[in-house]
């Protein structure tokens, strides 16, 4: 553990907390995704299948239970307990493009042809783009609720620190993943053009409204 | 290094 895989995971966290809090304080899921909720449940899932077979740390596990736990908490906030304010019309990504070419990728692009790695190999990819749906639906609505914005800044934040903890790791200790570093570049490369309206616009009290 | 410390990350 090194500080920015620390950093890393608490902006995960928080990026979780703030998603939650907003759902439960406005009673609303307004401007969220529920197809990226879905992509980040299969990740959860799919990369944390030795939750019960391997034992790394009482803080890794919790911190698996947490995220899967409130991850399909939040799919139920969404498709059923606030499901009146869930915006359909505006999450209309089609994710199958996602699935498909991730679910190919990751038989052609493996470290190993073993069914726990490659279903490893395709969390980690499906996790790179897992946040398109909700930045498609952005897009489409032109606006981002305030709230909205922190989380996926803190979303975008953690898989950036783990960009730094893979540097650290590389030069402390010698580890490099190819395929953990390639999917997260990618993956925080995707939050890039939001970073700079977050930065320039929500840093000084706007809201963000990109142009529609 | 074996694969399966490869994968404490979360």
């Amino acid at each position: 553990m090194n500080i920015f895989r620390l950093c890393g995971d608490m902006s995960h966290l928080a990026a979780i907390i703030i998603l939650l809090l907003k759902m439960w304080k406005t009673r609303s899921v307004a401007g969220i995704s529920g197809k990226s909720q879905i992509l980040f449940a299969t990740v959860f899932t799919a990369r944390y299948l030795d939750l019960f077979t391997s034992f790394i740390s009482i803080y890794n596990t919790c911190m698996k239970v947490f995220f899967i736990g409130t991850v399909y908490f939040t799919i139920y906030l969404i498709y059923m307990k606030f499901k009146a304010t869930y915006d359909s019309n505006h999450d209309s990504f089609r994710v199958e493009f996602l699935i498909v070419p991730v679910g190919g990728l990751a038989f052609l692009v493996n470290h190993e042809f073993a069914p726990l790695e490659i279903i490893w190999t395709f969390s980690i990819y499906l996790e790179s783009v897992a946040i398109l749906p909700q930045l498609f639906m952005i897009s489409k609505t032109g606006e981002a609720e305030t709230i909205t914005s922190h989380y996926l800044f803190a979303l975008g934040s953690y898989r950036a620190l783990y960009l730094c903890n893979w540097i650290y790791r590389y030069y402390a200790e010698g580890f490099f993943d190819l395929i953990a570093v390639v999917a997260g570049v990618v993956q925080t490369i995707l939050y890039c053009d939001f970073f700079y309206l977050y930065i320039t616009k929500v840093m000084k009290g706007k809201k963000i409204s990109l142009p529609a | 290094v074996e694969l399966d410390d490869l994968k404490d990350e979360l």
